[in-house]
């Protein structure tokens, strides 16, 4: 069962989440004609600035999170950026898109610069979300939960952060129960997909300099 | 955001648009 503030707290996050998309001018860039490695440098960076943007604008409406000390509002959104980019992009390569828009937008990732060796464990992810089949809802919150991540690099008062994540970990666990009630295992599965995401991103900063090399 | 200086500068813009607001 969820309480009131539980339900509140769902509806508020869910809203925020569906709400701040990345621009649809942004993604129709990334579907249009063949651009040469550094067009395409541009354009995945300029993907990476709206993605952040649009994760900060969600950030905000998280109940609590303004209420936390500026510096340490800075650092959770430092220090979780790259994973929620991750989550959000897995969610849009997972969705049914029209036919060929998934080989462009791959060949698009593969023609980018970037090193296979990083390409490989990024798409082995996106795929191991989509097995997950999450609902909305879940989405949302997994991301917030990655958001309220209290050992952040600099991040003050953890014990604040926690109480934050605790309510929305708390939440998470049961609409795992009521969407996937023949999975006893599926919130376990969720979490265990952040530290697969913790890993990617450990990884992140090696990627970006191989890319910029190339 | 190639870089953390650049990540840093996008999130603080945008937070800080919201105080401003």
């Amino acid at each position: 069962e969820f309480t009131t503030e539980q339900q509140a707290l769902m509806r508020v996050i869910t809203d925020a989440y569906n709400k701040h998309q990345i621009p649809q001018d942004v993604t129709k860039k990334l579907l249009q004609d063949q651009y040469s490695t550094e067009e395409n440098f541009l354009l995945l960076t300029e993907m990476a600035t709206s993605q952040v943007q649009v994760l900060v604008e969600f950030t905000k409406n998280i109940p609590g999170f303004l209420s936390l000390d500026r510096e340490d509002q800075i650092a959770l959104l430092k220090g979780s950026a790259v994973e929620a980019m991750f989550l959000r992009s897995a969610q849009a390569l997972n969705k049914k898109m029209p036919i060929g828009h998934t080989e462009v937008l791959e060949e698009r990732i593969h023609k980018s610069g970037i090193s296979e060796e990083f390409i490989k464990p990024m798409f082995n992810f996106y795929k191991s979300i989509g097995e997950l089949h999450m609902v909305l809802e879940e989405q949302a919150l997994l991301t917030t939960i990655t958001i309220l991540t209290p050992d952040r690099p600099y991040v003050k008062d953890q014990p604040a952060v926690e109480r934050l994540q605790e309510n929305v970990l708390d939440l998470l666990r049961k609409m795992c129960v009521l969407h996937h009630p023949q999975e006893p295992q599926y919130f376990a599965r969720l979490l265990g997909r952040l530290t697969e995401l913790r890993t990617l991103s450990h990884y992140h900063a090696e990627m970006l300099a191989s890319w910029k090399v190339n | 955001p190639a870089n953390n200086l650049g990540l840093e500068d996008i999130i603080r813009k945008a937070l800080m648009g919201n105080l401003e607001e």
